[in-house]
């Protein structure tokens, strides 16, 4: 249909590429993630490791989450985790490795607010995200 | 086309009620809203005041924001200051009155993940999310 049409004509302008992408790496305090998530202001963000591969994805709750003790919130956990001992490992199923199956993409990104695109070598390249397909959605209804 | 016959059919399923939206309240402490926020997960949630008018929104990052001083992390705002501190106020364009208008509700979903939906009196009734509009864009595509 027109909808299919649509999203091949654009799937070379879909991926926003790793160098605009706020990231952290594996061996990072959990101090310092703490501090990009707050200025960045995106929700979950990529971790890489030293050799740009990606590893997961980690947002401000899963911090958070270690710092709630008994009956206190702790501040140790930023000085002493790292990035690693939290990161949520990704579904193999939910990266994407070949940009153009614009089916496959949208089918992942209706439970993925974004999706990670690597190479073949794990490589990260890039993020897919909603609102990009969204806007091709809302220029189909609105032509 | 398509995607709007799409839309209109689906138009009464998309809204996710307000007793199944978690929320806090505007003179919650901060340290309510952490806890809340961290626990289910959700990015961002409404805010709402005693009579169930919808007043804004919030995340973690608003309040660790809030926590960041100068050379350290503190944990005084969680007791000391309230929702109402750190609300991020919607714009009046995008709260959602009248859920049948799919082609508005599309718009205002490239730049939102979620919208809020409020009756004349401006009490919260729920929200409709990028999600649901994006299963709908899925199964056109599918079938
Ligand atoms: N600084 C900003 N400028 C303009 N609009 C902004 C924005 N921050 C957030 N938004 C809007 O809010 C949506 C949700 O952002 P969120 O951070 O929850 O969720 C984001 C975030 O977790 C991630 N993301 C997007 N761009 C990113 C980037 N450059 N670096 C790292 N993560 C990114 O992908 C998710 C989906 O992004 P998507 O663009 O579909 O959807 C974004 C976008 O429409
Ligand atoms: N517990 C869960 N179970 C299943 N899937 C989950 C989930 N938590 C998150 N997701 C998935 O992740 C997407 C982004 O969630 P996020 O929390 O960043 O952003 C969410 C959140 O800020 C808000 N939201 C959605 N449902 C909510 C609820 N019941 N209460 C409060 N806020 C909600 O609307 C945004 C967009 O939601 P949307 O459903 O389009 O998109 C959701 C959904 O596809």
């Amino acid at each position: 249909p027109e909808i299919q049409r649509i999203l091949l004509e654009n799937r070379e302008h879909y991926l926003i590429p790793a160098d605009v992408v706020a990231n952290v790496n594996m061996d990072n305090r959990l101090g310092h993630a703490f501090l990009v998530l707050t200025k960045v202001r995106y929700a979950k963000i990529p971790v890489l490791d030293n050799d740009s591969k990606f590893c997961g994805f980690i947002s401000l709750a899963m911090i958070t989450d270690k710092m709630l003790a008994l009956d206190h919130v702790s501040l140790e956990p930023l000085d002493h985790l790292t990035v690693a001992d939290v990161v949520e490992k990704p579904d193999p199923d939910a990266v994407v490795h070949d940009i153009v199956d614009v089916e496959q993409i949208l089918h992942l990104l209706v439970d993925n607010p974004f999706l990670p695109v690597v190479d073949r070598e794990g490589i990260f390249e890039g993020i897919i995200t909603r609102r990009e397909y969204m806007k091709s959605f809302n220029e189909l209804v609105h032509n």
